[in-house]
C-alpha cells in the first residue's frame, strides 16, 4: 500500500503576505525553524514561495530588495493530501527543490511537505 | 538490498572557509543552487555548516554578523558513503535538518547528501 502525503506531511505551516518586508520573512522562517513560506494574497490562496534561498539573494545581490513579493517565486511547485508519496519525492528531487505546500482544491495552503519528512517513511511503523 | 548514501550522494560539493565573510558565503549558495555549504578550517578538516537558514538568521538580527565562523554551526551532524539510506533519512528528519555533509575516516568532505535526493530511491530504476 502506497503512502500519501496526508501521511507524512506537517499540518502547522507557517505563512506570509505578499506585502510583507524580507526581515519579516527572515523572522518568521527562524521562529518557524524552517527554510519555506508560503506566500499568501490578500484573498488567502497561495501566489509563491519564498524561502531561506531568496532571503541569501536578497543579501548577496547589492540592490537590497525589500519586499517578500520582489524575491519569491511565484511558479509554485505543491502537492496533494492524496498524492503519493514517491510522485511528490520525484517533483521535489527534479526540481532541486526541498519542500512542498500542500493545497486543496480552492488553491489554499493547508499543509507543507518538506524533503526532510521523507525520513518519517523509514522509521520502524514511521509513517503511521 | 539496502541502498547506501554513497549511491544517491552528490559528489560534487561546494565548501567555504571559516574566515570569509558572510556575503561569500550567500554568493556561493546562489552559485551552487544549494542551501548548504560545508564549513573547512585552514587543513581542510570539517568544522561546521553555514546554510541558508544561518543567512536569515544573519538578516532578522539587527547586529549584523560579518563572517561565517560567526553564524555556522559547529556540532555537524554527517553521514558516511557506506552508511544505510535509511539511517542518514532518519537522521536528517530527527534532527529537523535537510543535508548531511559525508566525511571520510580523516574527517574531509567527499561529498554531500540533501534529503531531496532522496527522491532518487523512488525513481525506476532510481539509485542506482
Ligand atoms: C531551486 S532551489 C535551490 C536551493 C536548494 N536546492 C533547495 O532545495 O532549496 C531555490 C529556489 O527554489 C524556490 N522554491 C522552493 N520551493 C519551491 C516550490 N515548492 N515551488 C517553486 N519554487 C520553489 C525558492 O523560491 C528558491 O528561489
Ligand atoms: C535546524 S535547521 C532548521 C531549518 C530547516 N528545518 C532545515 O532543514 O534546514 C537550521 C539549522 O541547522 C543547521 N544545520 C543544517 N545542516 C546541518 C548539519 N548537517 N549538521 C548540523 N547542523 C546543521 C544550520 O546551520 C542551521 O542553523
Amino acid at each position: 500500500k502506497m503512502v500519501l502525503v496526508q501521511e507524512i506531511m506537517q499540518r502547522r505551516v507557517v505563512t506570509i503576505k505578499e506585502d510583507q518586508d524580507i526581515t519579516d520573512a527572515a523572522k518568521k522562517l527562524l521562529k518557524g525553524e524552517t527554510n519555506h513560506l508560503p506566500v499568501l494574497n490578500e484573498e488567502g490562496r497561495l501566489t509563491g514561495v519564498v524561502t531561506t534561498f531568496d532571503i541569501a539573494k536578497a543579501v548577496a545581490r547589492p540592490e537590497r530588495k525589500v519586499k517578500v513579493q520582489d524575491v519569491m517565486t511565484r511558479n509554485v511547485i505543491t502537492t496533494l493530501v492524496d498524492e503519493p508519496i514517491d510522485i511528490a519525492a520525484q517533483k521535489m528531487e527534479h526540481h532541486r527543490i526541498s519542500a512542498l505546500p500542500v493545497v486543496d482544491a480552492q488553491n489554499q495552503c493547508i499543509a507543507i511537505l518538506h524533503a526532510s519528512d521523507l525520513g518519517k517513511l523509514f522509521k520502524p511503523g514511521g509513517s503511521r
